[in-house]
């Protein structure tokens, strides 16, 4: 009965995340493959970012970015994304089990830390070696052009690639992606948690689950457990560099501004 | 840590909660 608990919990958390993220693994890899209706627009030059800007992204223009350098455009809506993302998450986070019955200082400090490793487990997406894709799968943008930019945002999105083209070779799907997300929420070494014991077994009932579903998932793929806890200390380190990153724009950056949501999350991080 | 991170306490409590792009 308990390993029927452990699939009911898997099956619960695929639903929830399919349900909660506008974007997922399938859609993202049809679109990528050619198999979508209509094929993303490029950007791959700043015509080609011009006319997406014109085109693709008046449903979430930006105010007052217009006249800005494409450097600080781009950048502004990475933290748009950023920002729907976070609020998915906190959805997502919502349908764990017994997740809002945890002390609500607790639930801010498992999203604060949370948020990032999870955006950038998530973004391996949609991206493939060349490029990820944009507005809502409607554009893509070349890996390329994201390093012809100039300095310091021509590094954002590099490190993402590398992790993005290692953790791809896992080959898993939106189910176990469901459950790893969910397990990188439930960590109970964040800073400052009030009930560590009481999030520990919950991250432990969602590992059980993750080790299960990817045992029926994939029967061949015998070290990928192992590996999936290795790259969750991989993304804490690609967060840490994010943050410190993002530090450095602030400082240096005068014309760029950072969402009041993500500059909490920012704050005291590491 | 509620009050450092009123946004992210807001979309807690209450996902019809806006947040401004």
């Amino acid at each position: 009965s308990q390993m029927a608990d452990l699939k009911s919990l898997a099956k619960h958390m695929f639903e929830a995340y399919l349900k909660n993220f506008n974007m997922n693994k399938t859609k993202a890899r049809a679109i990528l493959t050619g198999k979508a209706n209509i094929p993303p627009f490029v950007i791959h030059d700043m015509e080609t970012l011009r006319l997406a800007e014109e085109n693709l992204v008046s449903k979430q223009a930006v105010n007052g970015i217009q006249n800005k350098e494409a450097e600080v455009r781009i950048f502004q809506r990475c933290q748009c994304t950023s920002v729907e993302t976070v609020r998915e998450l906190t959805e997502f986070a919502k349908c764990i089990p017994e997740f809002i019955n945890l002390d609500l200082n607790d639930q801010v400090t498992l999203l604060k830390y949370g948020v990032y490793e999870a955006m950038f487990a998530m973004l391996a997406s949609i991206m493939n070696k060349d490029g990820l894709l944009v507005a809502y799968g409607n554009g893509f943008m070349t890996r390329e052009f994201l390093k012809s930019l100039r300095k310091p945002f021509n590094e954002i999105m590099e490190p993402k690639f590398e992790f993005a083209m290692k953790f791809n070779a896992l080959e898993l799907d939106d189910s176990d992606l469901s459950l790893f997300v969910a397990a990188i929420i439930l960590s109970g070494d964040r800073p400052g948690l009030v009930n560590v014991s009481q999030i520990e077994q919950m991250q432990e009932t969602i590992v059980q689950a993750l080790r299960l579903h990817l045992h029926s998932n994939h029967p061949d793929a015998i070290y990928l457990f192992p590996k999936l806890l290795q790259k969750m200390a991989d993304l804490r380190q690609l967060v840490t560099e994010h943050a410190q990153l993002v530090q450095k724009i602030k400082k240096t950056e005068a014309d760029t501004f950072l969402h009041p949501l993500l500059q909490e999350i920012y704050r005291d991080m590491y | 840590l509620k009050e450092k991170h009123k946004i992210l306490h807001r979309l807690l409590q209450d996902s019809t909660s806006p947040v401004d792009l």
